[in-house]
């Protein structure tokens, strides 16, 4: 059983999960071209 | 036999789980970590296009930080003075570049509903792009094939090439839909 | 507390001009050559005056990104957006603040003195990782991780250019980020923990700890970054059924390790040890990954080969690559003087009917064995026992290993202990089970040397239990587990197949014929 300190750790990274990171959090801001991810069509090349 | 988790019987506990309930073991018997987005078979270090924790792929070029000339870097307040993105405006070399290199992205989709507006078509299965080749005759042609001379996009020499196809309608792709929101 | 009156007021003031000075049509090198100007604009507003005033300044502003970041989640919480937020605008505040930061790092005193710079970098990196903790405690499940992660990650990138100014000083700068990102570990801030674990494996992150940072000096800080993780997970994975925030936490953590497998192998062999030491005893996949890693010079025989002879492999009789300190394996104590003293003389006999007492342990709920004092244990004897092999011209073998005080140590685990602290036992064996070295070496002939020897059927299935749970699991297995396992088959003097748990169900007995195929 997780004891006091864990189930609280729990919460937090529970309430964190919910409002996960983006990739262009870790990213510079690109002005001219932003990164705009959509769902493209799987016979589309993806790498 | 031990009759606890700590002998085979205990183990054999897990196996047969496993195949009632995979979420149950996901420690125990692990994941395919070759199915995780990371190549892993590359000859080169993989942590340099490692795009993070999450990702379920590789950076893309434009998604990395490469130390260029300081007028390089685009102001964020002269972006809006810059001519706007049109892509009926470029050469093919261009909206291929952009079809190859932004995957995943709407400009993947914009370039490719461009080049389907200049009478290119994406074959499916191939997966290349195909457009007549001027001058060169139809040999056949169906209502749901034609065999013929025609142009693909060869995207690792980065040129046109002339082939013979047998073009299955079905297996072309119709006009791309851009994303509703953009 | 008790900012000058007036300063915030002041500092919002300057924030603007800066944002400002960004929005003009300026290219980088203009704002660069520029920053002078603004400079001296601070100091007209007395900011620059004292160190004190410098931290107030950057207290506030941090507090400002903070509050706009937060002010603009609410906003969106409220009217979301139609087409799905913009993320960028959550950045703007952030990002032009760090750049006034940095500039300010790069131009405070001359290029050639580097303290003043860093002292700036380490007081706002103080400064955000103690607006962290204290948010962290304020909001509870409100705290919000963005704003934190953006204002240190994009003071890394800016930290990490290649310039003149910043290259004599780039290992103090990565001290400086390590050191804030121990504050914010998972178990201080785990609000914190998915963007903690973004910037410890960020691309720019990895290539500045492992691979530009010379002499791998930045190794052993990533190492205690990443038992930092192990540790805060521990708990989380001791159960099999993982909730969703733990298995994407457990999922990012293998990614991170499968990058360092591939790319830089001689760092998880150099720390195997304190990772295994951190990593629960069911996470099997992710020990089995840390310990397959062997030096990329390296080029092991295939396991399967024929009548392969471990012990004329070259490298079998070298110690292994490993950044342990064997003296302070287990901690200074009467145990621990008492074991030197059985060690050199083999007496007294009461050392060994009081080891289960001396690593058991009693007011945990959690656990009833001290784990990471078994794992010490058997290291420490392990390699005094090569040592002493090797002192005497020998090689580990089923003789040489035999009737020593070590190997009476390790047999009173198997008779002395209940399942579970021999479970402990046989898996702190095992996890020396990696590429060919010496240590891979005696531990693989323990293990056969303890199954040949046993004095009752239950230790001989644990041992296959415990060797078979790491075979089972998905890729990569260690190269000394499978030499062990196909040694331990194969040897008709084990009499394995005589066994009734070899043959206790199908799918059992289907597993070693495969693995028994795979090698004849």
């Amino acid at each position: 059983p997780l004891n006091t300190d864990h189930q609280s750790q729990f919460t937090m990274m529970e309430a964190a999960f919910y409002h996960m990171p983006h990739a262009s959090d870790s990213e510079r801001m690109r002005v001219y071209l932003p990164k705009n991810i959509c769902q493209t069509p799987a016979y589309y090349n993806q790498v | 036999m031990i009759p606890n988790q700590f002998g085979i019987v205990g183990l054999l506990t897990f196996i047969r789980a496993a195949e009632s309930d995979p979420s149950l073991v996901s420690l125990a018997l692990g994941q395919d970590l070759t199915a995780l987005g990371l190549n892993l078979n590359s000859p080169d270090n993989i942590y340099l296009s490692f795009a993070g924790p999450w990702a379920d792929s590789a950076c893309r070029p434009q998604d990395m930080d490469h130390n260029v000339p300081p007028e390089y870097l685009i102001n964020g307040s002269i972006r809006e003075k810059l001519a706007p993105v049109r892509l009926n405006r470029y050469k093919e070399d261009l909206l291929f570049y952009l079809f190859y290199s932004y995957v995943g992205d709407v400009l993947q989709i914009a370039a490719a509903a461009e080049l389907y507006s200049r009478e290119w078509r994406y074959h499916m299965e191939e997966k290349v792009w195909i457009s007549q080749a001027p001058g060169m005759p139809m040999v056949e042609k169906t209502s749901t094939y034609e065999r013929g001379t025609y142009y693909f996009f060869d995207a690792h020499n980065w040129r046109k090439v002339a082939k013979e196809f047998h073009l299955d309608y079905s297996k072309l792709e119709g006009r791309p839909q851009l994303p509703a929101h953009v | 507390y008790n900012d000058p009156p007036g300063l915030q007021e002041k500092t919002e003031d300057l924030l603007r001009q800066w944002r400002n000075v960004l929005l003009s049509p300026l290219t980088e090198r203009e704002i660069t050559q520029n920053f002078n100007i603004y400079m001296h604009r601070m100091n007209i507003n007395g900011i620059l005056k004292s160190d004190d005033m410098i931290t107030r300044f950057f207290r506030i502003s941090a507090q400002r990104c903070i509050d706009d970041v937060y002010q603009l989640l609410a906003e969106d919480r409220l009217n979301p957006p139609v087409a799905g937020p913009k993320r960028k605008k959550y950045y703007m505040a952030c990002d032009s603040f760090i750049k006034l930061v940095s500039l300010l790092i790069k131009n405070t005193a001359e290029a050639s003195n580097p303290t003043p710079k860093l002292n700036l970098l380490n007081k706002i990196l103080g400064i955000i990782a103690g607006c962290l903790l204290q948010d962290h405690e304020e909001h509870g499940t409100n705290f919000q991780q963005l704003p934190y992660h953006r204002l240190m990650l994009i003071l890394f990138l800016d930290m990490n250019t290649s310039e003149p100014v910043l290259e004599s000083m780039n290992y103090q700068i990565l001290t400086a980020f390590c050191h804030t990102l121990r504050i914010v570990r998972p178990s201080v801030a785990p609000g914190f923990c998915y963007a903690w674990l973004e910037v410890v494996a960020h691309r720019a992150f990895l290539n500045r700890v492992m691979a530009l940072t010379p002499q791998q000096k930045g190794w052993g800080m990533y190492s205690t970054l990443l038992i930092d993780l192990f540790k805060f997970l521990d708990p989380f994975l001791r159960n099999t059924e993982l909730a969703a925030p733990v298995m994407t936490l457990y999922k990012g953590t293998l990614k991170v390790l499968l990058v360092l497998l591939h790319d830089f192998p001689e760092f998880l062999c150099d720390y195997h040890y304190g990772f295994c030491d951190a990593i629960p005893p069911n996470c099997i996949q992710m020990r089995n990954l840390i310990l397959s890693a062997f030096p990329r010079n390296m080029r092991l025989p295939d396991p399967f080969t024929p009548n392969l002879k471990v012990d004329l492999l070259v490298e079998i009789n070298s110690p292994p690559r490993a950044v342990i300190n064997y003296g302070t394996l287990i901690p200074p104590s009467q145990f621990k003087k008492d074991l030197d003293a059985y060690l050199a003389a083999r007496t007294p006999v009461t050392f060994l009917t009081e080891l289960r007492s001396n690593i058991q342990v009693v007011n945990d709920p959690a656990r009833r064995y001290n784990c990471q004092l078994i794992n010490g244990l058997v290291l420490y004897v392990g390699t005094q026992a090569i040592a002493q092999i090797k002192a005497k011209g020998q090689t580990p073998n089923m003789s040489t290993i035999a009737h020593s005080a070590h190997m009476d140590i390790f047999q009173n685990f198997t008779v002395d202990f209940d399942y579970e602290g021999r479970y402990l036992f046989l898996n702190a064996i095992a996890n020396q089970l990696r590429y060919p070295n010496s240590h891979t070496h005696y531990f693989s002939c323990c293990l056969l040397y303890l199954f040949a020897e046993a004095n009752s059927e239950a230790v001989q299935e644990q041992i296959t239990r415990m060797l078979l749970e790491r075979l089972i699991v998905n890729r990569p297995h260690p190269w000394g587990l499978l030499i062990t396992f196909i040694e331990l088959i194969k040897n008709p003097a084990y009499k394995f197949w005589s066994h009734e748990f070899v043959h206790c169900a199908p799918e059992i007995e289907k597993l070693f014929a495969s693995v028994a195929r795979s090698c004849i």
